[in-house]
């Protein structure tokens, strides 16, 4: 005899998200309405106190969601939100006189060139909180596994992609630079083609 | 309008670097698996110009798993008690069957110990194994026997009008 075991009622959330009011560049209010896609709430409205374990949104090979919750161990926090480095920030370089610095230790007629790392606007790039693709993220491709993936970091290679699934395709921003103005790209479009393999191509043809 | 193209977005804002894309079943025109190209167009490179397969990456996208798995809800079913145990009953039955024939099998062997009797069959094998040329003792049954008083006379190859 089996005791009887109840299966678990699957969660379901009634709430609606709700459209919240904030202020951008000082002075502009802006009314934000969060979209809940696959589980994923993009444009919540952040907590008032920021709080460093606060679950974030990572991307599985496939492109599925899957959430991260940080942990603290041993005083050190595992799993946070990742690290972009200079990534999405733009260097300029300074470059000072003598006359600008005055360092005490400087020739009069040296020129120091400094390189300063100016953020980008996270106006709206800080309700996104799903991981951002940088080429930390890249993954190997090909047959032999020498092709770099830029500008996608998912999904990875051969993923399976199953009907009624939803996927989150991520790809580096900054990748997409004009070569004539130098400038990223504002807008793109992602497309899905059909593609014919060969077998050699498959990779299963070896003479 | 891109040659093989069957999916193209609106032209997003490329801040986050990132697209939603819910797999229809539409896209695999009737087969189980098909074969496509993910890729990303800036906006700053014409239709003509753009190659999906520069910088695509290459997918399968499937009407579902082939293989049969438990899915969650049967697993829950499972955990409630509620099973169809159909060939539970079926595996373990042929075992069973199988076991009871041979334990049948040793008793009746058993009841009719008396009265079995092989000697025909032993003999046809010796014989066939006598018309082998050289001695019995040479014979890998009878090599390490020990007990010879005598040695054995020379003997000929039969021939079939002697049978």
């Amino acid at each position: 005899a089996r005791q009887v075991v109840r299966p678990k009622e699957k969660m379901t959330t009634s709430e609606e998200v709700k459209p919240w009011l904030r202020t951008i560049y000082g002075t502009s209010k802006e009314l934000v309405t969060p979209t809940v896609i696959a589980g994923v709430t993009f444009s919540a409205k952040p907590e008032e106190t920021p709080n460093p374990l606060k679950p974030w949104v990572s991307l599985e090979h496939d492109g599925r969601p899957k959430t991260i919750k940080p942990e603290i161990k041993k005083g050190q926090t595992k799993k946070g939100r990742p690290d972009y480095k200079t990534y999405f920030k733009t260097a300029v370089t300074h470059t000072y006189s003598y006359e600008d610095l005055k360092a005490h230790n400087m020739d009069p007629n040296q020129k120091h060139v400094e390189e300063e790392y100016i953020d980008e606007d996270d106006t709206y790039v800080s309700l996104n909180p799903v991981v951002r693709c940088t080429p930390d993220l890249y993954f190997n491709k090909g047959l032999a596994k020498d092709i770099r993936s830029e500008p996608f970091c998912t999904p990875y290679e051969n993923s399976r992609w199953k009907v009624d699934h939803t996927y989150f395709v991520s790809w580096y921003t900054r990748f997409f630079e004009d070569v004539n103005s130098g400038e990223v790209a504002d807008q793109v479009r992602v497309h899905l083609s059909y593609v014919k393999e060969n077998p050699r191509e498959k990779g299963n043809y070896k003479r | 309008d891109l040659p093989g193209t069957f999916f193209s977005s609106e032209w997003i804002d490329n801040l986050n670097g990132l697209m939603a894309i819910e797999v229809d079943e539409d896209w695999l025109q009737n087969e189980f698996e098909r074969r496509i190209v993910v890729s990303v167009q800036p906006k700053y490179i014409p239709d003509e110009d753009f190659n999906p397969l520069q910088y695509g990456v290459l997918l399968h996208i499937t009407k579902g798993s082939r293989v049969f798995k438990p899915t969650k809800e049967q697993l829950a079913l499972d955990d409630a008690g509620i099973t169809n145990d159909q060939w539970y009953y079926v595996a373990l039955s042929i075992p069973t069957v199988v076991v009871i024939f041979f334990v049948f099998m040793y008793f009746f062997l058993y009841v009719n110990g008396k009265n079995r009797d092989f000697t025909d069959v032993t003999r046809k094998a010796l014989n066939k194994k006598r018309r082998v040329l050289g001695k019995f003792s040479e014979m890998k049954k009878f090599k390490n026997m020990k007990n010879h008083k005598y040695t054995e006379l020379p003997s000929y190859k039969k021939t079939s009008k002697q049978n």
